[in-house]
């Protein structure tokens, strides 16, 4: 499984959350507006944070963040 | 498999419940307004709650928290 | 294979029934009403029992409890 | 492979047969009006028997039992 | 694997015969009206056979048996 | 792999064809008008012959024997 | 995978072709008219012929042999 | 993987090429008028080529032979 | 996965190029027109080129080469 | 899982960010206007970025990078 | 895996990049108008550029390239 992300403003950022007994951040990944990036769940990561305006595209369909 | 989870509001929360004989909290994961974090069902994991008004994108649809 | 519960009231149980020759209560969680929770089938978990007022969401598609 | 059954009056049942060359009860559960109960097939229960009024859901579709 | 018996008559019979070289009577369950019974093929059960009336629910769509 | 057989005249027969490098009969079943029969292909039999009048339920849809 | 073929005269010819470097005749099994049978692919048959007027059920499709 | 031909002329031929270094016939299948064979891919064979008028049954569709 | 290929005129070529750290000829297949072949991806082609006009069959649709 | 990447403008760049513990380059690709490139997830490459006007191909769908 | 390229001029080239911690050129095949190749992603290969103009076909549908 993978998702995809396309940030809608600079700064969006994409952190990876540890798998494992301990959730502490692996890595934060920031796109400007424009870029996009697709991320798979790993053996490192098993949960995945969006924080600002993009649009995020998984499997279910696409998704808004930042904009409620 | 895995859920997304976009918050609708500030402090909606996504617990982890733990694998194995004992469920006890693993992880708690505050979110806010407009934050979407996707998360699997892992090792460690096999039950998760969200409490606070949130959209969850699954793979049997989208279901709203927190709108009773 | 795992199942989303809505609570529609306070007070709704989701009871996990354990593996094995025995069946007996693995774990009991209380929802409070707009909660959701996602369970898998685990290997602690081979049958699960919800009462209350609920919704309730599976791969063959919505059920409501707690409504006769 | 799971089922769900919901209970459309009090005192339906649930019995598990037992997998193997003998084939006995392995467990009774009994459902009251408007609970929901998911159960998988396992290593110890093969066949699954229902009595009394209720909504079964399986991946053939809804089936209604005690109403013939 | 399984299927669904819905017996729409007391007496129905859910009859399984042996996997393997021989191909005989491994246990007959009885249905009366408006029981319903789930039964996978099994380790020692590779046929079943159904006497009665009664619907029958497969991935093949339903089927009625005791009505020619 | 499965087929049902429903039995639309009395003395319907199903022969099981034995896997290997021989092929013989390794079970004849007989079915009665109405009574149905489920029986997989296994590690013993791997052609299924039928004769008489019936209707046979495949993954390949409805086909009627005995009818020509 | 398997075949279905049901016979529309007597005399229809299924022959089941050796799988491995020699291609020779394994089986060749007889049927007369509204006779089914279904035959798997095995360890043993990598290739069958039909000789005469059937239908023949696939997952391809249903195909008519013997009528050019 | 298997393919099906129905010969719509006489001394249709389907020729098996080898697996592996080397391409060379491993067989070669004769079919007439009406004639129909399925043949799979195998542990000997991995492409066949089959001259004449016939109709080829594949999981890509129906494709006739022979008729430019 | 395989490919189907049916010249549309005489001389059609198939070639297949050696899976591997080098990729070089591996077999080349000449077609005549009206002439049908089906060929995998094997242990020893992981790339296959078609020169000359030709229908080609492929799980994404039909393709004709040779017609710019 | 690939995905393909259609360069819109000259220096589109797709980044592979390194599977494991570390998050770092693994490779950065520049295309062209109208280059195409498919990549794999792989043992390597667990994450990818795409920098400017390109259509990116996926199973979820299209998605534009470089036109906020 | 695999990709369909149809050239739609002279001097099409497909270049495939290598799997691994490196990414370098494994093979560049050159096609011309009208000619075809279907080529996997492999041990070797696990990233494909085009450029020329072209039809591309995969599972994501068809791409075209060289057209900006
Ligand atoms: N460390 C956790 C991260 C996680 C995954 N899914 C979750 C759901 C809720 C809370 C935390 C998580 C784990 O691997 O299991
Ligand atoms: N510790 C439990 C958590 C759980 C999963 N699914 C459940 C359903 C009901 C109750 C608890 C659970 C387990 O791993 O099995
Ligand atoms: N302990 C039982 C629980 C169970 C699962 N499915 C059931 C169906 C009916 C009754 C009990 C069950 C088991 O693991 O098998
Ligand atoms: N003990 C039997 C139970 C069973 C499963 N499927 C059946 C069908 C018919 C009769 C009995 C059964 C078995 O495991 O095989
Ligand atoms: N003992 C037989 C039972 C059987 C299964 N499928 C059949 C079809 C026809 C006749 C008998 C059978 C077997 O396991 O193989
Ligand atoms: N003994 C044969 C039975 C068989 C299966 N499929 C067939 C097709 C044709 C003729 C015989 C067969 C086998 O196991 O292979
Ligand atoms: N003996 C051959 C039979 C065969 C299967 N598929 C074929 C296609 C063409 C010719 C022969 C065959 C084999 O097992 O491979
Ligand atoms: N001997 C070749 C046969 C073959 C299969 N697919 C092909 C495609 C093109 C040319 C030859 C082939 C092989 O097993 O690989
Ligand atoms: N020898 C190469 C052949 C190949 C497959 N797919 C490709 C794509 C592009 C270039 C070459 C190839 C390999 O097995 O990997
Ligand atoms: N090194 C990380 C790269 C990564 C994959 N998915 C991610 C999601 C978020 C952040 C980083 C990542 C890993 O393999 O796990
Ligand atoms: N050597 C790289 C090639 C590659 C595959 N997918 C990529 C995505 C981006 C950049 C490089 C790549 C690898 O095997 O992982």
């Amino acid at each position: 499984d993978f998702i995809g992300v396309k940030a809608l403003e600079n700064g969006v950022t994409i952190i990876g959350l540890t798998r494992g007994k301990e959730t502490k951040i692996s890595h934060t990944e920031k796109l400007d507006a424009g870029e996009v990036m697709f991320a798979q769940f790993t053996e490192n990561v098993s949960a995945i944070k969006i924080e600002g305006k993009a649009e995020i595209y998984t499997k279910f369909g696409k998704i808004t963040s930042g904009d409620v």
